[in-house]
């Protein structure tokens, strides 16, 4: 049978960095094709298609909790393959191969992790579940 | 086929859907 997408809203202007991203101006309807644990969506409108972040979109039919996962603060053991250099203050800077514990995985691709003492977000995308090949 | 994502990490939040936060 036909697939059902579900039609999402903008609530932010979004200016597209490169060629597989799709722009958004606040207000646009997009149906969602794809929802990545990165926190890139793959969308489609009228007559363009391509990768959105997922915190500039708002369902249609209210706000879709059901898919936001509770907070883990026994944590989740990841390792870092990727280093970040926070840019805002509730950032982490981590080195490639440093192990940390994931408590929030954010639909917006942004998840908060704790090492020591410490905790901030870090992108999902530069992480790996402990004992995962790469 | 549904091409690659971006290699980027998606930008943070906007302020809109900061200021709904709790």
């Amino acid at each position: 049978g036909p697939i059902v997408l579900q039609t999402y809203r903008s609530i932010a202007d979004f200016a597209k960095s490169s060629t597989t991203e799709m722009a958004l101006q606040a207000g646009d309807l997009v149906d969602v094709v794809e929802k990545g644990e990165s926190g890139w969506w793959f969308c489609q409108a009228k007559n363009k298609r391509g990768w959105v972040p997922a915190s500039y979109l708002e369902p249609m039919d209210g706000p879709d909790e059901s898919e936001e996962q509770e907070p883990n603060y026994e944590g989740e053991p990841f390792v870092v393959i990727r280093g970040y250099t926070a840019v805002e203050d509730d950032e982490m800077t981590l080195q490639e191969g440093e192990a940390i514990e994931v408590i929030h995985k954010l639909l917006d691709g942004w998840w908060v992790v704790r090492k020591e003492e410490a905790t901030g977000y870090y992108p999902s995308m530069y992480l790996q579940k402990s004992g995962q090949a790469q | 086929t549904i091409k690659q994502p971006p290699t980027q990490p998606p930008p943070r939040p906007p302020a809109e859907a900061r200021r709904k936060q709790p």
